[in-house]
């Protein structure tokens, strides 16, 4: 398996008595193969493997560090900057809108957030703002009462921003708020224009894309035009108990410079973690 | 891109620049670089001829199937969660009605929040009677009771809806051969994703593995998606790519095409 590969080459650079360019080059020609295994988008990957490259050739290592060790560093420090610093959400009186494109995991996220929240002594209230979906109202309302959490929706409803208007209104002695939004991608003119209101309506605090761990190589591009729309403060990645590695996500986050916060684990409400940027790299990397 | 009249060695480097970009994944990429690499015809040609050979090589035609089929003909959806199977069959159930075929729809996901409803509004817009149970209940016993009525009624098609579910997960994998096993298929459709990059084709592996798919539907291609997971698919599992989804409307259901689906790779 590619994780085999990349394992493999780097034992050979950890037990080299010295680094050669030759061993240095392989290896990261293994890196290469195992980003672009993880859907990590390609010019993306290109420019990653080229900088380890350079890096590896050129710097010194650490005092103490094997040169081997040094080469395994600078991978694990370079797909960790893609990454950026991590943060956690903020136990705090505020609204937080979900966004992302169709089936992603955004309803579902919705409850598991709730759920997070309410564990940590918050109390939490959900708006059905996706009037598109068939039943949208429905599957959260069924969720909200799995959670315990307040919920407001309206099935009549002609708009998006008038069910947020009198959700906010109607839940406004929650401390958090959570609006559910219908799927939508970037090609979506209207939908796009109808997220870009609501948001300028709602002005939340958090603005999380919520992305399927098994998006290929068009999620840095859809995460972008979220992004130019509304600007994303972070990220939930879900379906991590696929066999998926999440190099889409990877890459949108590069592009869009925000956090994962939690991965989704599961179709359960409780199948919800804080996200681990060690762990995850490790599982990219096979 | 420029992959057509440029020289040999710069055209290999954007066309496989082009396939990773759109999903085709690595290793079908460097199989179809190492078929192209035998020839010395013009480049861009090959490339394309390739491809669509891939594509074409396994193919059907599902009208057709039908048509021929003894009645009641039963069809399985199947994928991972949020792939767009619900959606899907409801295109499905509305191209078979408008083709004069009588249709049910047997909900079997049993299990996720609004599911049941999701499909009976899709059933009264279409004018397609939904089979249901409580939630919770055993999605095999709703195959059962959908393919009982549609004998009962004469009626020419069964379509059955099932959860999403990881193909890494042994126990929904084993709850989806029950489901197959009682329902006795006709035709499992594997619904994937067309934003999925390298996991479509592991989906697609594990679930004709464990339950055996017949064809497959690759979503969302309206997004912009290339869906070159179908490539790696067809070339791997030698099935054919059926429809691909192209929007929410019931009617944006495209029939396969391997001359279109290639020149959209490539543009
Ligand atoms: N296995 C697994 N399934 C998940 C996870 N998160 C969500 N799902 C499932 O993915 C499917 C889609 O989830 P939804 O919450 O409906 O997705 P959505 O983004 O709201 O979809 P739209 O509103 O149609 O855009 C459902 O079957 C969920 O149960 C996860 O982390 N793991
Ligand atoms: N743009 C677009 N959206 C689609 C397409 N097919 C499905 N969708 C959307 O994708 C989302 C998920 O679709 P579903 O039909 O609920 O997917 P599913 O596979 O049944 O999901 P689970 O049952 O939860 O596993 C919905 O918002 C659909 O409207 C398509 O071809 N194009
Ligand atoms: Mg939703
Ligand atoms: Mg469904």
């Amino acid at each position: 398996s590619l994780g085999n590969a990349l394992r493999n080459s780097i034992k050979r650079v950890m037990n080299a008595p010295h680094i050669d360019s030759n061993l240095i080059r392989e290896v990261c020609k293994d890196i290469q193969r195992a980003l672009l295994q993880a859907d990590v988008n390609v010019k993306q990957v290109l420019d990653l493997t080229k900088r380890i490259e350079k890096r590896a050739l050129t710097e010194k290592p650490a005092a103490g560090m094997g040169s081997g060790e040094h080469v395994v560093h600078i991978m694990y420090e370079e797909l960790s900057n893609l990454l950026g610093k991590g943060r956690s959400i903020e136990l705090k009186k505020q609204k937080i809108l979900m966004l992302g494109i169709y089936g992603q995991g955004k309803t579902t996220s919705c409850a598991k957030l709730a759920r997070y929240l309410q564990k940590k002594g918050l109390s939490v209230g959900m708006v059905a703002a996706d009037i598109h979906r068939p039943a949208a109202y429905d599957q959260l309302k069924q969720l909200s009462e799995k959670v315990n959490s307040k919920f407001y929706g309206d099935i009549h409803a002609k708009s998006a921003i008038d069910v947020v208007d009198r959700g906010l209104k109607e839940l406004s002695d929650c401390d958090v708020i959570i609006i559910d939004t219908a799927g939508r991608h970037k090609l979506d003119e209207e939908l796009m224009k109808e997220l870009k209101e609501i948001n300028d309506r709602v002005k939340p605090e958090e603005r999380i894309l919520v992305i399927d761990a098994t998006t290929g190589q068009q999620a840095k591009e859809q995460a972008r035009a979220f992004h130019e729309n509304v600007g994303i403060t972070g990220v939930i990645l879900t379906k991590m108990d696929g066999s998926a590695k999440g190099g889409g996500a990877l890459s949108a986050v590069a592009e869009v410079g925000a956090p994962i916060m939690f991965i989704g684990t599961g179709e359960k409400i409780e199948d919800f973690e804080l996200f681990d940027s060690e762990r995850f790299i490790s599982r990219l990397l096979g | 891109r420029g992959i057509f009249g440029k020289p040999r060695e710069e055209s290999i480097e954007a066309l496989e620049m082009a396939l990773l970009e759109a999903d085709v994944g690595i290793d079908a990429t460097e199989r179809i670089k190492n078929a192209v690499a035998m020839q010395k015809k013009e480049i861009g040609a090959i490339i394309r001829e390739e491809v669509k050979n891939i594509l074409s090589e396994n193919s059907m035609d599902f009208d057709e199937f039908v048509k021929t089929h003894e009645k009641p003909v039963k069809l399985l959806f199947v994928g991972i969660n949020g792939s767009g199977k619900t959606t899907t069959i409801a295109k499905v159930g509305y191209r078979l009605k408008n083709n004069g075929y009588s249709c049910v729809f047997g909900s079997c996901d049993t299990f996720r929040a609004g599911a049941v409803e999701q499909l009976k509004y899709h059933g009264e817009k279409i004018g397609i009677e939904v089979i249901a149970h409580d939630y919770g209940s055993d999605p095999a016993s709703v195959a059962f009771d959908a393919i009982a009525h549609a004998k009962a009624k004469r009626m020419d098609a069964v379509l059955l809806d099932t959860a999403g579910r990881m193909q890494t997960n042994k126990n929904l994998m084993e709850e989806m051969k029950k489901i197959k096993r009682v329902s006795s298929a006709d035709l499992t459709i594997f619904v994937g994703d067309g934003l999925a990059g390298n996991d479509a084709l592991l989906e697609a592996k594990e679930f004709d593995a464990n339950i055996g798919i017949d064809c497959v539907i690759l979503t969302k291609i309206d997004s912009d998606a290339k869906g070159g997971s179908a490539i790696a698919i067809a070339q791997e599992l030698k099935k054919p790519i059926i429809f691909l989804g192209m929007g929410e409307g019931y009617d944006r259901l495209m029939k396969f095409d391997a001359e279109w689906f290639v020149k959209r790779l490539f543009e």
